[in-house]
């Protein structure tokens, strides 16, 4: 049959959950592992965030959607904790490999970190949802709950959020295309108008390194 | 993912990103 776009929306959502049927809703024995090489083991903060965070994407999902979808945004939710702590397993792999270390405790320990990568996950479900917003499971297609909407839900500023991209999308190879070009529109609204938003922690790093070059322009003292 | 514009370089990836270097 020819592809209608619902067709091809639904098969997306068919593919994510299919690829997500083999995930798990908690950390696999490669992630335990990699927390027990921490020096600072995060296992128990990263589930506790995870729970946190369930009630907080809950709610607001109830918020936006109406009361009685607030099992569905739980649905959606758990979607995105099984992707999250898959890419968050092919990330660490790949980091093991690149910098031959396994003792990720910063990394591991880095809250803004985690939540960048959990609000990654759960975009590329809410997205891919998103294109089939239909009637069909009381979700009206009115419901903006597109990007960057996760980011104000997860209390997350977009830069942050920026960051983890690149790396999800090298590790999740079977992200569809659709999806990386989403991500990509996040990338780019979030250089060409989010990141310049007050607050945002691109104006700390901008002025961290105008520092840096200002320390490096400046003569050594005749002692030195 | 051809399409998506890879930008860190050979030596960078989400531990630089996250000054855990």
């Amino acid at each position: 049959h020819p592809q209608t776009p619902v067709r091809a929306a639904m098969s997306n959502i068919q593919q994510l959950i299919m690829i997500l049927n083999s995930a798990t809703d908690t950390p696999s024995d490669i992630l335990i592992t990699y927390f027990n090489n921490c020096t600072v083991n995060p296992k128990d903060s990263i589930l506790k965030r995870v729970e946190s965070l369930e009630h907080i994407f809950k709610k607001k999902f109830a918020e936006a959607v109406g009361q009685g979808c607030a099992e569905i945004g739980s649905q959606r939710y758990k979607l995105g904790v099984r992707l999250y702590y898959r890419v968050m397993e092919s990330m660490l792999k790949s980091e093991e490999e690149r910098l031959s270390v396994q003792n990720f405790s910063k990394l591991l320990n880095d809250n803004i970190f985690h939540t960048s990568l959990l609000a990654c996950a759960v975009e590329v479900v809410m997205a891919t949802y998103g294109r089939n917003a239909s009637q069909s499971d009381g979700t009206s297609a009115e419901t903006d709950l597109s990007f960057p909407w996760i980011l104000n839900v997860f209390d997350l500023k977009a830069f942050d959020f920026y960051k983890v991209i690149e790396s999800f999308i090298k590790a999740e190879p079977s992200l569809t295309r659709e999806m990386i070009k989403h991500l990509q529109h996040c990338e780019h609204q979030i250089l060409e108008s989010l990141a310049w938003q007050s607050g945002s922690p691109l104006f700390e790093l901008i002025k961290q390194s105008k520092e840096r070059e200002s320390q490096a322009e400046q003569p050594e003292p005749p002692s030195a | 993912a051809q399409d998506y514009h890879f930008g860190l370089e050979e030596g960078e990836g989400i531990s630089e990103l996250f000054d855990c270097d």
